[in-house]
This record gives structure tokens, C-alpha cells and sequence, in this order.
């Protein structure tokens, strides 16, 4: 388990490769009120690997952006204003690609890093785990 | 057909870290 924590320490990344790393994370964020932020991250990742000539990806991408882009959602409020016309108007336009929450998943990437992962590290429930 | 949330939930969990 030490092994596992000065993993989890070291980057946002080495966290959420983790499985119990991302779920005590999650846990945390459930917590705070900002877990959207880390499923859409996941979601991102999630929508990269999609194959993009299946039907199903376009609904996931509407999906994607309905959940979290627009309305007035933890994301959504924490994203550029750019970031979001950009989303939009490649859904309006109907033009999918592997790439385009690319963006707005690096800005949410950096809060997240800047802010609840390190304030995961000093959470009681992280220092209950260790 | 899958309803949206199910599409999304799909889409969030083939992105979950797997158990080692």
C-alpha cells in the first residue's frame, strides 16, 4: 500500500491510472461537489477512443455536451468561454472529431490539478487511507 | 436504443482505470 500513496502523490495522472487511487478521488469529490469534473474527464478519454464511423459516437459527443458544456454545470462554469463556443459550434455543425474536448478537458485537467488534487492530498479521507 | 445517460456512463467507464 505505501507504494501505491507515494504513487498517488506524484501526479494527477499516476492517481487516476489507479483504480483505487481514481475511486478514492472520486469519493472525495462526491464529497466536495465538483465530481462531474472528474467524469467528464473520464468521459474525454473515454470519447477519444471511439471509433468515429460508428452512429454511437455522435450521440456520446451529444451526450457529452449536453451533460457538461451547455448548461451551467461545474464544468461548464469552469470553462473558457472560447472552449465552450468551440464545442458548440462543432456540434452545431455536426462535425465530430477525436479531438474536439481535447481543450476543454486540458482546462479542467490543470484546476484539477491546481486545486482538488491537492486538496485530496491533505483530505482526511486520502490521510485515513495512508 | 441506449438512453443518453446509459451512452455516457459506457463512454466514462471503458475510460476507468481496470483492476491490476
Amino acid at each position: 500500500p505505501d507504494l501505491h500513496l507515494v504513487r498517488w502523490a506524484k501526479s494527477l495522472h499516476s492517481l487516476l491510472g489507479d483504480q483505487d487511487g481514481a475511486h478514492l478521488f472520486r469519493t472525495f469529490l462526491e464529497r466536495e461537489k465538483c465530481v462531474d469534473t472528474l467524469d467528464f474527464w473520464f468521459a474525454c478519454n473515454g470519447f477519444r477512443q471511439m471509433d468515429l464511423k460508428d452512429t454511437k459516437t455522435l450521440r456520446v459527443a451529444k451526450a457529452i455536451h449536453k451533460r457538461y458544456i451547455e448548461n451551467y454545470s461545474v464544468v461548464a462554469r469552469q470553462l473558457k468561454l472560447a472552449t465552450k463556443f468551440f464545442i458548440r459550434d462543432c456540434m452545431k455543425r455536426q462535425q465530430i472529431d477525436s479531438t474536439m474536448f481535447d481543450q476543454a478537458q486540458a482546462e479542467i485537467q490543470t484546476l484539477m490539478e491546481d486545486n482538488a488534487y491537492q486538496m485530496f492530498l491533505t483530505s482526511d479521507i486520502y490521510l485515513d487511507y495512508v | 436504443i441506449d438512453s443518453e445517460d446509459d451512452l455516457l456512463q459506457e463512454c466514462i467507464s471503458s475510460a476507468m482505470p481496470k483492476k491490476k
